[in-house]
């Protein structure tokens, strides 16, 4: 799976996933990616897009709930992403990518390791494999 | 004026064995990504007119599990899916069961834009594709050598196997599928869902 997030200088939000799902899956198989509010989420608050075992991911409506404790817990993104991967996922792995309106990015996994990169305005550049 | 953010992602649950130039090439094409996002950032594009060019990018490229280099079904085919949203209203558009539109995301993308719906799938979002004139190519330009030894150990292991590229030294299977973990869900061993 790919994704990216973005906030623009206007404060918009969007988020895009792509995929091939699992290998070996059965034919018909949806996963998480295209089920907006679990493997793909934008709000007025953040954008997000998760990646990893798509029963998981969708059980626990990963991406809306970044989302969500925000707006009703009043956590910030990184906060937001943190208790989501800790309380969201039950035994399942996965891993998310999320920007705030106010420019801010974030990211957490529960796995060995998601290939990921972010970037700010402010100069801030980070890609990673590893914890 | 707001500041821009940006961040990428090419999947989750990776190989502890992945070689050192896999590795490479995963961390050069990321960077790629994130500056072809950053320049389309600088120039003023909105956010969802990015993500889409990102994610096309990212498809395009057979390194990451989406677009060229999908993962493969029982079958040894190839059925992607994608999703896109704009946080800007709450639009949104997904598709599912693609085998042959080349860029997956700008269908959706289409789906949100050009239809009255949310989500097409299978032989209606196909027919939705070529209405639109989108580009298709054959199933098997997405299916690269490495998925489909991928796929013949996933079908060794009798399991649905994590989406790291393995390296062609080791024929070992994911941990989750060897050990059998007690864990169930949906009423399945936890390893039947090995992270991709």
């Amino acid at each position: 799976t790919v994704g990216c997030v973005v906030a623009d200088t206007e404060g918009r939000c969007a988020a895009a996933t792509s995929t091939g799902g699992l290998m070996n899956k059965k034919v018909g198989r949806i996963g998480d990616s295209p089920l907006i509010g679990a493997g793909t989420y934008a709000g007025e608050v953040c954008g997000v897009s998760c990646t990893g075992e798509g029963e998981a991911i969708i059980r626990g409506t990963l991406a809306r709930d970044v989302a969500a404790v925000m707006e009703y817990k009043g956590l910030k993104l990184q906060e937001a992403v943190d208790f989501v991967i800790k309380e969201r996922l039950d035994e399942g792995k996965a891993g998310l990518i999320a920007v705030s309106s106010e420019g801010e990015v974030a990211y957490g996994f529960n796995c060995n390791g998601m290939f990921r990169g972010c970037a700010t305005e402010d100069g801030f550049m980070e890609v990673g494999i590893w914890e | 004026m707001g500041r821009w953010a940006i961040a990428v992602h090419g999947g989750a649950g990776v190989d502890p064995n992945l070689p050192l130039e896999r590795q490479e090439a995963a961390t050069a094409l990321l960077t790629r990504c994130l500056n072809l996002g950053i320049s389309a950032l600088r120039s003023s594009l909105p956010a969802i007119d990015v993500v889409e060019l990102v994610v096309r990018e990212l498809e395009t490229d057979p390194l990451f599990n989406s677009g060229r280099g999908s993962a493969l079904t029982e079958k040894g085919t190839v059925e992607m899916e994608a999703s896109i949203m704009d946080g800007r209203g709450r639009r949104c558009g997904a598709v599912s069961g693609l085998t042959t539109v080349k860029n997956p995301i700008s269908l959706a993308r289409l789906v949100m834009d050009k239809s009255p719906h949310s989500y097409l799938a299978f032989s209606g979002a196909e027919d939705f594709a070529r209405q639109h004139g989108v580009e298709t190519v054959d199933n098997e330009y997405f299916i690269t050598e490495d998925n489909k030894g991928m796929l013949k150990l996933a079908k060794e292991a009798d399991s649905i196997l994590f989406d790291y590229r393995i390296p062609s030294t080791a024929f070992e299977t994911c941990g989750a599928a060897s050990t059998e973990s007690p864990i169930q869900m949906n009423g399945m061993p936890i390893s039947v869902y090995a992270p991709e």
